[in-house]
């Protein structure tokens, strides 16, 4: 049940893929779960289709945490939010209007073989863990591999730096088999939201170009309002914007690629903190990043039902 | 010990260069000691007035610190040393689930 899982520590892969069973076993009301393929050791890649089930049309969120494996923080946020969704369906009017106007496809480690291997190996290991045949190094960075101007910017072609972007877009299996659902499934997403740490930001698109995107005003205005109602629960400041001016120029990342092919509301959120912990924040800390964190989601997800095109 | 101890004595060090020089010096120092950087993702983006959190490991953790008073760079050290930082989260952790 939900009760019986602790939502405040982290927890490993095996332990969240566990959970993902059970709340598919438990809450076929609301709950799917499949696999959109397997990752480079071979791991599913397990996804959570979330909202109340219909036979009617409806359209969709995407939901991905744990790209980067040492941001810890991300997955914990996605098993936060399935919990307070499921949780709060009846008592919170916002709560069902999304759940029975939406579907969220949630993958809470979108690098399966990055995560575990964080967990038995190297705290601080970013990459996947896929091989490369002319160096020593393993590893790609999963948000330099989608195609968009790839490799370009803020990317590096060195397999053993943090940022390699890959012999080639779409080579890391992972990012592919997201990329292939995305594809296959745009025309009824209508958000991409990612999740990583640490700086407290929230960004949208471009990252790989200083522009300002067609559909800004409402992108703002939703990314204004949620920061707003983030900073309204324990006064935590998050700064928004374009990436590349609010961040850096980078290109090859999942958000200005969900972007680039037809989704047409694009955010990352780079959680808690500024550097206090940074990929350490501490357990005692989930539940408030992740309560905050919940409050932007929903205004997000609320602004774009009603005042977005 | 969590991960072999292999973080014993390692520090995360805040770096804030403020002149072109620094910058300079920092990007060479960053090759040659191959620190890991925390934030920003890749040392292409470090300029003038960027914070930089970088992983140092414990045996090179003295001649990046000589580097810093060379180089006359503002820093801060904001973890002293990564196993502990883990253990301790462990160990709440430990006496949380007792609670």
């Amino acid at each position: 049940s939900l009760s019986a899982y602790n939502y405040e520590v982290y927890h490993s892969l095996e332990e969240i893929q566990d959970w993902m069973h059970q709340l598919n076993k438990t809450y076929t009301g609301f709950i799917h779960m499949f696999s959109i393929g397997r990752s480079y050791e071979g791991r599913s890649l397990f996804i959570l289709k979330l909202g109340r089930r219909s036979q009617a049309y409806k359209r969709a969120v995407w939901i991905d945490c744990g790209i980067h494996a040492r941001e810890w923080i991300g997955p914990a946020f996605c098993q936060w939010f399935v919990k307070e969704a499921l949780l709060t369906y009846r008592s919170d009017p916002a709560m069902k209007k999304m759940l029975n106007h939406l579907y969220f496809y949630i993958m809470p480690v979108f690098n399966v073989d990055g995560y575990h291997f964080s967990w038995t190996h190297d705290r601080f290991w970013r990459k996947t863990r896929s091989r490369n045949s002319r160096f020593h190094c393993r590893g790609v960075d999963a948000n330099r591999n989608w195609k968009v101007k790839w490799c370009v910017e803020g990317a590096s072609m060195h397999p053993c730096d943090d940022t390699y972007c890959g012999p080639f877009p779409e080579s890391e299996p992972e990012v592919k088999a997201v990329a292939n659902f995305l594809r296959k499934h745009r025309k009824h997403i209508r958000a991409y939201l990612s999740f990583h740490a640490y700086a407290q930001m929230l960004l949208y698109p471009y990252s790989y170009k200083y522009a300002t995107i067609p559909n800004f005003s409402c992108v703002e205005s939703a990314a204004h309002k949620a920061v707003k109602a983030l900073r309204s629960v324990y006064g935590v400041q998050y700064r928004y914007g374009p990436a590349s001016h609010t961040l850096y120029v980078s290109s090859g990342s999942s958000m200005d690629w969900a972007y680039k092919n037809g989704i047409p509301y694009s955010f990352a959120f780079e959680l808690r903190d500024t550097g206090y912990f940074g990929f350490l924040l501490p357990e005692m800390l989930i539940k408030p990043t992740c309560t905050e964190t919940m409050l932007a989601v929903k205004n997000i997800t609320m602004h774009l039902l009603k005042k977005c095109p | 010990h969590l991960y072999n101890n292999r973080y014993a004595g390692d520090k995360v060090i805040r770096l804030l260069p403020k002149t072109e020089g620094q910058v300079h010096a920092l990007k060479k120092m960053y090759h040659q000691l191959q620190v890991d950087l925390w934030q920003p993702s890749s040392i292409s983006y470090v300029s003038e007035g960027t914070a930089v959190d970088v992983h140092i490991l414990q045996n090179a953790s003295q001649a990046l610190l000589a580097f810093l008073h060379e180089a006359n760079i503002q820093y801060t050290i904001l973890i002293k040393d990564l196993q502990k930082t883990l253990e301790k989260e462990s160990s709440l952790r430990t006496q949380r689930n007792r609670r």
